[in-house]
């Protein structure tokens, strides 16, 4: 193991973990320097498989995954101190948490060249996974498998492929891909009928899409190019995307309210969305309000 | 970038704590810790539908969804895995945690497409227990 990443100390823990577990940067494309965090499994790391999580976006941190989903260590919302986390993947896996590309997280390019694209990001990926095994060559023949969420549905399957398509001597086994981007059309296409069988969109929105998107057998929604159809897709994206329901997770609460939603800081994925629906005509027609007017003008709770 | 409804105060106030950046060997070039960034980002791909297909030829696939996520919901990666024409081995069934279901499950070959019931975009966040024993069982080739 590359001695000294070693993590000896952690703040906010009050004792320090029976595993290891190593911080550093690995060597990407040109100068880029992704960090990364590696957590040694807790059940028998030399026969343990090693993992790669990566979070998506694009342009988000996996430091979320370590610090609040998978990862060992948990943050307290005082911002200072740590719990262990039960449920750690590293109980039964070895797991790299790795911030990508540069310019995110912690990871960065000295020169600061930021632009880049799903095939950089996954040659840079697999370069720092060569970079990783150079620091941990006692790795190298443990199964390997890749995995991710959201964007990482974009990040996974093309570092897989390279892979299997490169000479490193990798000893990949499989992937994982968690609420993954697998196909824009079909992930937008198939939020209309979440929409309406959850209640969100009512049924004469929905008898408008039948009518103007559908043939009786088969809707093309945010493909259409019926107008009208498509000013029915907005709308109804408009609901779940901007009326401050949690998009992420329809039954919890949105964290800071519905403003959150407004802020000009949309996620990058929201912004993407926004374009791959650019061709949609902005406001939908007057007899199509969305929601939030429908509720600012009536007292119905 | 911060995404909307999510609270990242605390992992963003830990990350930048000059303390924890020492210990974790974080370079003096980084900037300050964000959960998210607005790259210049250019997406090339629509779809993973060719990628799948070449990667599933050596490797095993696991696609889980929290099934109350919006942004990339259950139904449109199931619609995704069913495209593929994988050959099916099992009918969609409910996995159980203990005695409680925890999800959906459906298997192809070399793949398994996994819900998990009532969970967000972030699985390991809101079903933890579940999550563990999901990702246990597809790293170990277990049902």
């Amino acid at each position: 193991a590359y001695a000294p990443d070693e993590v000896t100390n952690l703040p906010g823990l009050k004792t320090q973990p029976t595993f290891r577990h190593y911080s550093g940067y690995l060597n990407a494309s040109g100068e880029d320097r992704l960090h990364y965090w590696f957590v040694e499994s807790e059940n028998d790391p030399a026969n343990d498989p090693v993992v790669l999580w990566m979070n998506g976006g694009p342009g988000c941190s996996s430091m979320d995954g370590m610090l609040s989903e998978l990862g060992p260590f948990h943050v307290n919302n005082d911002g200072q101190s740590l719990y262990m986390n039960e449920f750690s993947w590293n109980k039964v896996a070895n797991v790299i948490f790795l911030e990508a590309p540069a310019g995110v997280g912690y990871s960065y390019n000295p020169s600061k060249e930021y632009a880049t694209d799903d095939d950089k990001v996954s040659m840079g990926n697999y370069l720092a996974l060569q970079s990783f095994f150079k620091k941990f060559p006692e790795y190298a023949s443990n199964e390997f498998y890749v995995t991710g969420e959201s964007y990482g549905g974009i990040y996974v399957p093309t570092l897989s492929l390279r892979i299997l398509q490169g000479n490193a001597t990798i000893n990949m086994k499989g992937f994982a891909v968690g609420n993954g981007i697998t196909n824009f059309t079909t992930n937008s296409d198939s939020l209309v009928y979440f929409a309406y069988y959850h209640g969100l969109i009512g049924l004469n929105l929905w008898k408008g899409l039948n009518d103007k998107c559908c043939d009786g057998t088969y809707c093309v929604f945010t493909e259409s190019t019926d107008t009208g159809c498509l000013t029915l897709v907005r709308e109804t994206l408009n609901i779940v995307y901007n009326i401050g329901l949690n998009t992420y997770s329809l039954y919890l609460d949105c964290y800071n309210g519905p403003s959150s939603v407004k802020s000009p800081l949309l996620t990058r994925y929201q912004f993407d969305m926004q374009h791959a629906l650019g061709h949609l005509p902005t406001q939908p027609p007057k007899y199509y309000q969305p929601m939030s007017a429908i509720l600012s003008k009536s007292k119905l709770g | 970038v911060v995404p909307p409804c999510i609270n990242v105060t605390g992992v963003t106030a830990y990350l930048n704590l000059p303390a924890v950046r020492k210990a974790l060997h974080i370079a003096e070039e980084a900037t300050a810790w964000e959960i998210c960034s607005a790259l210049p980002y250019k997406t090339i791909y629509a779809t993973m539908y060719d990628t799948y297909k070449s990667i599933l030829t050596q490797y095993r696939g696991l696609v889980y969804n929290g099934d109350t996520d919006m942004a990339c919901n259950f139904l449109g990666d199931e619609w995704f895995i069913e495209s593929l024409n994988l050959k099916q081995k099992t009918d969609r069934a409910p996995w159980k945690l203990g005695d409680q279901i925890a999800g959906f499950v459906k298997e192809f070959e070399g793949l398994s497409l996994v819900t998990v019931k009532g969970s967000g975009h972030m699985v390991p966040q809101e079903r933890p227990a579940q999550a563990l024993k999901m990702i246990t069982s597809f790293l170990q080739n277990k049902p």
